[in-house]
């Protein structure tokens, strides 16, 4: 474990908190995609099948736990919640997010590091995380407003992001054999993704003015 | 080697 992705897995656990309490508090999801969110729970579940197989470490499993509990309760909140759900914008939410899934699969079927089932599904649930936030990106532009929950949330993800890319060039230095091309490559491609937004947020956050 | 296999990674 190192400072960067120590740093990296609590922004990540920070940003999914975030959103879930501000939809338990204020009863609403305007701005937030249910698809992203459903795309996430499935990322969780498929990578983290492992849990009962291989136990990594208390706080492995802790952190497990916590990002599989976050994103279902999201999902159900925005699905089977009265309140939040009539807040929910179905209209504006309308990517075709099954296709994310089901080409990732088949990817996750040609390129892998070993062909058995839990290895084959934590292949898919890189490839899915990676393009997860397209649906939350694409309401974004729709919607043209970004309230701060929403740009919040996003930025800790990106932020998560980029801390992780500084922890696996710290273990590429420090830990012998420590390389994962899959892991590298989906993990800038996700990156890569929050740039464009990085930027317009950035350039609100300094004309102070809203983003659009 | 069984550990690096293993994805200790979240």
């Amino acid at each position: 474990m190192n400072i960067f992705r120590l740093a990296g897995d609590m922004t990540h656990m920070f940003s999914v908190l975030v959103l879930l309490l501000k939809i338990h508090t204020i009863k609403s999801c305007a701005g937030v995609s249910v698809k992203t969110q459903e795309l996430y729970a499935i990322v969780f579940a498929t990578r983290y099948l492992d849990i009962f197989t291989s136990f990594v470490s208390i706080y492995n499993t802790f952190m497990k736990l916590v990002f599989l509990g976050s994103s279902f309760s999201i999902v159900w909140y925005m699905r089977y919640h009265k309140a939040v759900h009539r807040t929910y914008d179905r209209e504006q939410d309308t990517f075709r997010h099954w296709f994310l899934v089901l080409s990732c699969l088949l990817l996750a079927l040609l390129i892998h590091e070993k062909f058995t089932f839990l290895e084959v599904l934590w292949t898919f649930s890189l490839y899915l995380e990676a393009v997860a936030i397209l649906p939350q990106l694409v309401l974004l532009q729709r919607t043209r407003n970004i309230d701060n929950l929403t740009g919040q949330y996003i930025f800790l993800l990106g932020g998560y992001r980029g801390l992780y890319i500084l922890n696996w060039i710290y273990r590429y230095f420090t830990e012998p054999h420590f390389v994962h091309w899959i892991t590298w490559i989906t993990g800038l491609v996700q990156t890569l993704l929050y740039a464009d937004f990085f930027y317009y947020y950035f350039l609100s956050w300094k004309n102070n003015k809203k983003l659009n | 080697l069984d550990a690096l296999l293993t994805h200790d990674e979240l």
